[in-house]
């Protein structure tokens, strides 16, 4: 069972997307976001959606799902969140 | 904070630095671990009314309503949902779901950026006098994103996005992680926008040094600030049973010890433990300790928790001696029990005194506060050091600022040990770290950019950089206390910050997002990766030679192939802009070591006007030498008036 829910464990991800390649059938970017993240998940939810710092959006979505995400069209990159620590 | 605006020279200045209206328009945005709203340091009194700009707003949450807010503390936001998604709901029992500060080190570093004045100020009589932060007259903006389990990047990214949409213009960020190209770290993501928008955005350099390449937050439109020491000091002596007497550090208050010597133990002794001499938990044996003085090693665990070990198994007060990490650098701690810290050389004395004396005896005394301490300042051990890995080119840190024995205000929900069992609360609290450098230079952005409204990010970071010194009053050279030698640009970037000197630095080296984009070309990123990072459909025009050394930087490091034979040649481009009087400058190099030859083409440039560009370009050449060489200089233009300063480092890899 260990493997198996390695693969299905989620991870938090942040979603860069290439706003200006939005299809004209979306009227709000946002929109688009969700429909792209539907296409690899039922259940994932978006965390956060971002315009000013970036394009995108954060959310949990499961190794695969975030490999997949990444091979789309308008999908610059899926990078996994990272740790930060005060100083 | 106390002590520092008189170290940075701001009190004999007050004049010349705005104080009224446009101070009070700059907002200073910290993302830390939220704020504690009834410190005197965010109270309000005579200050007018919000920004008209402002667009943030005073979220709710635990403990933390609407009204906690006022005319100096005008926007507090949290953000959890990255965090609470790795880590579940967050225990409101235990950390506050809102702005409110249960940790204390968001409330310091605001409060140093930008607190209210504060008379009487001391934590248990360390350090008494009147705290500010740098920016007494801006107003603060709180974003907490970090908590107990730390500060996730996907809630750093959405408060820097509100950060932007309030309309902020200093960021104030005490925090890193890792060494991730510009890309792929939030961080300088979030200050790619930021920076767009006219904000400054300042980052602690880390607290990795003093080891080489150890360096956080190295994007170029970064400010990246490493710390050094105040010329002040809490002597705690350690004297021993022959009567020799030790120089140690110690903030404790408290019930004193016998005025006589105790009997003293090494904890490596006290303990069955392999890292016995550590004092972690549950390591010592208290029958070896009851009653006794304890001398715990520095290193894995935190140092006021060696104390608190040492007074669990009994042990009456300690002695924690640095190891080589640390060398002689003296942190000053609120221990619980009476405590002094001492540096490597007198903690090896003070072990051989155990291999001499069966019966060896010891007490500790306390003197409590001194100033005017020399040399000062000294460059922190703990300062994170260049070079840059991750773009060698560019060097880093950009400059340092006090980070060392830094008083400022505090949570009242955890004492200033920030222990568990710490049930001690204060207003104030001593702690070191370059989080605490990097909201002086926030603030003193916030000083320049009140002074200076048009001016943009880059153009402020040059004034402060340009402006920094890199010797004290005598001419001596500025110290690392890590070596005990004089410092190099790897450790002090351009300098110790002189705000007073920023406020007029004659010329500046400007930046726009488009030589940005421009360095991003000379990196060789990929269309994907710009995009990510800036946002937008941009190519690097293939006819075009782009090079990261022509990067309108205020410093320079250079990088030479130790394989290469023969002589080696490289040349940087930079602008000046003309920010004061009509001048004809003249370039001079000052330079430590030969190996390089550095010549400057033209050597004069005259202003005639305000915002007039010269440009100019150094050649560096440099003979064949082993790698891991490194040799510093410095370039120097001066009118007579104005000294326009770059340090300049040289490698060969």
């Amino acid at each position: 069972a260990a493997p198996l829910e390695k693969k299905n464990q989620r991870k938090t991800y942040i979603v860069h997307m290439a706003k200006s390649e939005m299809p004209a059938s979306f009227l709000h970017h946002t929109h688009w976001y969700d429909s792209s993240l539907k296409s690899v998940s039922d259940s994932a939810q978006m965390l956060y959606t971002y315009d000013n710092v970036i394009h995108g959006f954060s959310t949990q979505l499961t190794n695969e799902e975030a490999q997949q995400l990444e091979s789309q069209a308008g999908i610059l990159a899926v990078l996994p969140e990272l740790r930060y620590e005060l100083h | 904070t106390t002590r520092t605006p008189e170290f940075l020279g701001l009190s004999k200045a007050a004049d010349l630095f705005p104080e009224s209206d446009s101070a009070s328009e700059v907002i200073v945005g910290v993302l830390d671990t939220g704020v504690w709203p009834e410190s005197k340091s965010f109270a309000d009194t005579g200050l007018g009314p919000i920004p008209s700009g402002w667009k943030g707003a005073c979220e709710s949450g635990t403990n933390f309503n609407s009204s906690n807010c006022n005319r100096k503390l005008i926007g507090a936001r949290y953000f959890a949902k990255g965090y609470e998604a790795t880590l579940g709901p967050i225990d409101e029992t235990k950390e506050s779901k809102s702005p409110r500060d249960d940790d204390g080190h968001g409330s310091h570093t605001a409060s140093t950026a930008a607190g209210s004045v504060v008379e009487g100020a001391s934590l248990f009589g360390y350090a008494e006098g009147t705290a500010r932060g740098m920016a007494t007259r801006a107003r603060v903006a709180i974003y907490k994103v970090c908590w107990m389990g730390g500060c996730f990047s996907s809630d750093i990214l959405a408060a820097m996005e509100k950060a932007v949409d309030d309309n902020v213009n200093v960021l104030s960020m005490s925090l890193g992680g890792g060494m991730s190209d510009y890309y792929r770290d939030s961080v300088a993501i979030g200050a790619f926008a930021a920076m767009e928008k006219g904000m400054l955005v300042s980052c602690s350099a880390g607290n990795a040094g003093p080891g080489p390449y150890s360096l956080s937050n190295v994007a170029p439109w970064i400010t990246t600030v490493g710390a050094g020491t105040l010329d002040r000091d809490f002597p705690a002596y350690v004297r021993l049973g022959n009567g020799r007497n030790y120089s140690g550090v110690s903030l404790y208050k408290g019930s004193p010890l016998p005025g006589k010597v105790l009997p003293f133990v090494y904890a490596g002794n006290a303990s069955n433990a392999t890292n016995g001499n550590l004092c972690m938990m549950g390591t010592l044996i208290p029958e070896k300790v009851a009653g006794k003085i304890v001398l715990c090693d520095r290193g894995m665990n935190a140092r006021v928790q060696k104390g608190a070990v040492v007074k669990a198994a009994g042990g009456v007060g300690m002695i924690l001696a640095n190891t080589a990490a640390n060398g002689e650098e003296l942190v000053a701690d609120a221990h619980l029990l009476p405590a002094t810290a001492v540096g490597q050389k007198s903690g090896d004395a003070i072990k051989g005194y155990f291999l001499s004396n069966p019966n060896p005896t010891v007490t500790i005394l306390f003197e409590g506060t001194k100033v005017g301490i020399e040399p000062s300042p000294v460059v922190a051990a703990f300062s994170s050091r260049g070079p840059n890995s991750i773009t060698p080119e560019i060097l880093k840190p950009d400059l340092i600022a006090p980070g060392v024995n830094i008083l400022a205000g505090w949570s009242g929900a955890v004492g200033p040990t920030g222990l568990v069992t710490d049930t001690r609360r204060v207003e104030f609290n001593i702690i070191s770290g370059t989080s605490m450098s990097c909201p002086h230079v926030s603030g003193l952005a916030a000083l320049l950019k009140a002074a200076h409204p048009d001016w943009s990010p880059a153009a402020i970071r040059s004034a402060l950089m340009t402006t920094a010194y890199t010797e004290y009053k005598n001419k001596e050279k500025m110290q690392d206390i890590a070596t005990g030698k004089a410092s190099t640009p790897f450790d002090h970037g351009a300098g110790h910050v002189d705000p007073v000197s920023a406020l007029n630095p004659g010329l500046v080296y400007d930046l726009t997002v488009e030589d940005y984009l421009g360095f991003l070309c000379a990196l060789n990123y990929t269309e994907f990766q710009i995009r990510s990072l800036a946002r937008r459909n941009f190519s690097c025009d293939a006819s075009k030679k782009y090079s990261v050394t022509d990067l309108n930087y205020p410093s320079f490091s250079v990088n030479f192939d130790s394989i290469t034979d023969g002589s080696s040649l490289v040349k940087y481009t930079r602008t000046l802009t003309n920010v004061g009087s009509p001048g004809t400058y003249k370039a001079s190099i000052t330079q430590q070591t030969p190996g390089v030859k550095i010549s400057i083409q033209p050597g004069t440039l005259s202003f005639s006007q305000a915002n007039e560009k010269k440009s100019y370009t150094v050649t560096f050449t440099g003979s064949s030498q082993p790698s891991n060489t490194f040799s510093f200089a410095r370039l120097e233009w001066s009118d007579g008036k104005y000294t326009v300063g770059s340090p300049i480092a040289i490698s060969w890899t």
